[in-house]
């Protein structure tokens, strides 16, 4: 089924979220993973560990704030160390 | 505040920096002025001080560029990325690079260039993100940071000199050096019978022969010169210097490197310096000065430059008409291009390679000729 608004909107976040947290946090796409789920223990850790060090609420979801961070431009020195 | 795993730092507190590739964003200049404005960040609040280069290797190598450029993190575009920088160590790191693909400004209509360059350099010399968001080290570009004046914030300060600690002691007190320096291997030799000198200039009745990174101090009442780095008395000049005289009345000595200018009084460099050379009115075609001397009775300033000179007039602060004008006209017998020269006992010293030209402004002519090292009690 073609993907609804809404699930569409979540996939492009969820693209975001993964090279956001590939380049500045290591993140390590798990290509194991058939389907991407937001909610995977490795994105969650991510998050928080983004959100902690950039001062946002630590919620481990890709609340808007965190997002909105997300698109803003940034030195492009990874945050955890590579 | 963060530093880099394992801490990496500077064994040094003077570095060098040289701008390998410029953006079209932006005139030269104002690249220029920006990095300068961001170095001086730093070295307010610590005992490290930069200098520049123009060609060779130094510390810290600053290019735009964009997209894959030959390290592992190319670049992606207009915005997200701006720039980064390598933290502390030989080669790559220390060196800068800035996304050439953002608006590079001097306001913050744009990408503001010193904002970034003063982000970066933070990395440079040992710093890495900070979780503070008041923070300059914090990663995310704040384009509504107060630029007037910038002031560095507690946390960057307190992570900055966990590495290199405070400035050195204030300004009054002298940097006098306890004793001369060694001749050590690599260093210039004052017997060296084809020693050549890159400036010379008077200083308070003494005598500054200058090379490489070091110089000579010379006085009328010992016979042994006394043998200094540049940077025992000033930190902030560079080595390889172009020219230097000393404008007696107003007790400042003038030194010139590449297109740059810097006053010096006593040990102290002066504010608002260096500035370009072409601010004492020389042409744009010209990049950079041989030697310099002051006619401290005429209060005339020559400036030596390949075959041909200017003449600058002390009390109106100008270059004069009807110059430039070749050498051998006015000063015959003198061999272009001349590396140094200074006045003593009322003659012009000119000094080219290993040969110095003893000049009688009056007589109009070359009385003897010397070795170029014979003030130096060989």
């Amino acid at each position: 089924y073609p993907l609804s608004g809404a699930a569409k909107e979540e996939d492009s976040n969820m693209d975001l979220a993964q090279q956001y947290l590939g380049k500045y946090y290591n993140l390590k796409t798990d290509t194991k993973q058939f389907v991407r789920r937001k909610d995977s223990n490795l994105i969650v850790k991510n998050i928080q560990g983004m959100q902690k060090l950039l001062g946002l609420e630590v919620t481990g979801k890709l609340d808007s704030d965190t997002l909105e961070v997300m698109r803003q431009p940034r030195c492009g020195v990874p945050d955890v160390g590579h | 505040f963060n530093t880099f795993p394992g801490m990496p730092k500077w064994r040094k507190t003077h570095l060098t920096y040289r701008i390998m590739k410029y953006t079209t964003d932006l005139p030269r200049n104002a690249v220029d002025s920006a990095i300068e404005k961001a170095l001086k960040v730093w070295e307010e609040v610590t005992p490290l001080t930069f200098s520049r280069l123009y060609e060779g290797e130094a510390d810290i190598l600053i290019s735009f560029v964009v997209k894959e450029h030959g390290d592992f993190y190319s670049f992606d575009g207009p915005g997200y990325s701006l720039a980064h920088a390598y933290p502390p160590g030989p080669g790559f790191y220390g060196d800068i690079h800035f996304d050439d693909d953002e608006n590079w400004t001097e306001d913050t209509s744009g990408t503001n260039l010193f904002l970034v360059a003063a982000h970066e350099l933070g990395h440079s010399l040992g710093l890495f993100h900070s979780a503070n968001p008041e923070a300059l080290m914090h990663p995310v570009y704040n384009s509504f940071t107060d630029l007037r004046p910038f002031r560095l914030s507690q946390d960057d300060v307190n992570g900055i000199q966990s590495l290199y600690g405070p400035p050195r002691a204030s300004p009054e007190e002298p940097l006098v050096p306890t004793k001369s320096v060694p001749s050590a291997p690599g260093t210039p030799a004052k017997c060296d019978t084809a020693l050549s000198f890159d400036a010379i200039s008077t200083l308070r009745g003494e005598y500054l022969f200058f090379k490489d990174g070091y110089f000579w101090r010379k006085s009328n009442w010992n016979l042994e010169p006394e043998f200094h780095l540049i940077s025992t008395f000033w930190p902030s000049l560079p080595s390889y210097l172009d020219a230097a005289y000393e404008d007696n009345s107003r007790d400042i000595v003038f030194v010139f490197k590449g297109n740059e200018l810097w006053a010096i009084r006593g040990n102290e460099v002066q504010a608002g310096y260096p500035r370009g050379i072409h601010t004492l009115g020389f042409p744009p075609a010209v990049k950079k000065i041989d030697a310099a001397v002051s006619d401290k009775e005429k209060k005339k300033t020559y400036f030596f430059v390949e075959q041909k000179y200017w003449r600058f007039d002390e009390n109106s602060r100008s270059m004069e008409q009807g110059f430039p004008r070749l050498i051998a006209d006015d000063f015959p017998g003198v061999k272009p291009k001349v590396d140094a020269v200074f006045q003593a006992f009322g003659f012009f010293y000119f000094f080219s390679g290993s040969s110095q030209f003893e000049f009688d402004p009056n007589a109009k002519m070359v009385t003897r000729i010397l070795k170029s090292n014979s003030w130096l009690h060989c």
